[in-house]
């Protein structure tokens, strides 16, 4: 049995003009 | 012009239970775009095309495996990532771990070591406790995972004014680029007990007779058993080839014998030949005994004794006088220098011997107090004279 532990931010992307 | 980008991460912020001791981890970031100067981008022209094709991160996380990446690049991105892995991201791959079963002594570990045998610290993994005033960072040991130390090395003695009741542990993990927390899955309660009583003092009990294997000892401790505890005691004899266990090397006690002084005692049966003897102890809560092969007794401490036998007893006798006429039976024996243990008296038994072995008594059982005596009223015969001491030891 294990745990896993996740932080993460992704940049905010544009979606074209 | 046209733009479309997506992730494909298989574990996103969060915490995950997996059954199993390997995970897998990926991060896959693909955009395309049409490049056309009249939106501003001043590249090749007109024609959608894809970047970023093909998997940015994998790994296969055992226990203890950790990823961090940080992203410091445009934000948002306008015109296309320059960097694929546009993404902050961190993670750790952990062994559950399981507060222990029964009640913890503060010299005892909270939590059993990895089954590497190595201390493990993980960045950015915080354990906090329940204090008085709420969630607190632990004051030593801070990112030990598992925490496999014990109360007095993460709060030293004054671990009692800490919190109240019983221990509650739980850990955080954080990272750099974000202001999210991750608590544990679990909050950890560790019910506390007082460790093993301290010993006060032992006497050993030297065996009745010279030749008895009847030795004892005892034991005593400066407190006694809470209802459901008991003291176990393991017992090792110097052998010739060294110490070992001892041929009945224990005894369990649920009920301590309330010295005049204050202290507690436990008096071994009276069952053991003279010699070196170590002692060990430990308590235990609840039902089982702990085997003497069990590992724990090897960091005990451990208190030495001796127990010696008891003096022999000896003695002189010599003839007084024959009888002074015939058949008148005033032969006399006088035994003297009787010597055994102090504080015991004596008895003598007188046998008339006919022939090689055989026996018959002359004199039964007659007792005296000094280490001297005269034996009246003998017959002109064989005699032999055999003593006991007042603890049946003879000579």
């Amino acid at each position: 049995q294990s745990e896993l532990y996740v932080l993460s931010v992704r940049p905010q992307n544009i979606t074209g003009p | 012009g046209d733009y479309r980008n997506g992730y494909s991460v298989t574990h996103s912020t969060g915490r995950y239970q997996i059954n199993s001791n390997s995970v897998y981890i990926k991060i896959d970031y693909q955009e395309g775009y049409n490049d056309d100067p009249g939106y501003g981008c001043n590249g090749p022209c007109g024609q959608y095309s894809e970047m970023c094709n093909g998997v940015e991160y994998e790994s296969t996380f055992n226990h203890f495996s950790s990823y961090e990446n940080i992203y410091s690049g445009e934000d948002p991105i306008t015109c296309g990532t320059q960097d694929c892995l546009a993404i902050s991201y961190k993670a750790v791959f952990l062994p559950s771990i399981s507060a222990p079963v029964g009640k913890l002594c503060e010299k005892e570990q909270l939590f059993a070591q990895y089954s590497d045998g190595v201390n493990h610290n993980v960045n950015d993994l915080v354990w906090e406790f329940y204090s008085n005033t709420g969630w607190k960072e632990i004051p030593n040991h801070k990112n030990r995972y598992p925490l496999n130390v014990s109360l007095l090395d993460v709060f030293g003695a004054s671990w009692r004014t800490q919190f109240t009741g019983n221990l509650q542990l739980r850990f955080k993990y954080t990272a750099p680029f974000t202001s999210d927390v991750l608590y544990s899955f679990s909050t950890y309660t560790i019910s506390l007990t007082e460790c093993s009583p301290e010993f006060d003092s032992l006497s050993a009990f030297k065996t009745k007779c010279n030749y008895s294997e009847d030795g004892s000892f005892k034991l005593k401790v400066k407190r006694d058993l809470d209802s459901n505890e008991k003291l176990i005691m393991t017992l090792y004899y110097q052998y010739s080839t060294g110490f070992d266990l001892a041929p009945n090397p224990q005894e369990t006690s649920s009920n301590l014998f309330n010295e005049p002084d204050g202290s507690y005692s436990h008096t071994w049966s009276e069952n053991l030949p003279s010699g070196n003897y170590k002692i060990k102890y430990q308590t235990k809560i609840g039902s089982g005994g702990i085997s003497p092969t069990d590992p724990t007794w090897t960091t005990l401490s451990e208190y030495s004794f001796t127990i010696t036998n008891a003096r022999r007893v000896e003695f002189s006798a010599e003839k007084l006088n024959d009888e002074s006429c015939f058949e008148v039976e005033d032969g006399k024996i006088r035994v003297y220098n009787v010597i055994s243990e102090s504080n015991r008296s004596f008895s003598y038994i007188v046998y008339e011997v006919q022939g090689t072995n055989t026996v018959t008594v002359l004199k039964n059982w007659t007792s005296f107090a000094s280490n001297n005596v005269i034996i009246n009223n003998l017959k002109k015969t064989r005699l032999r004279l055999k003593l006991k001491d007042s603890q049946g030891c003879f000579a």
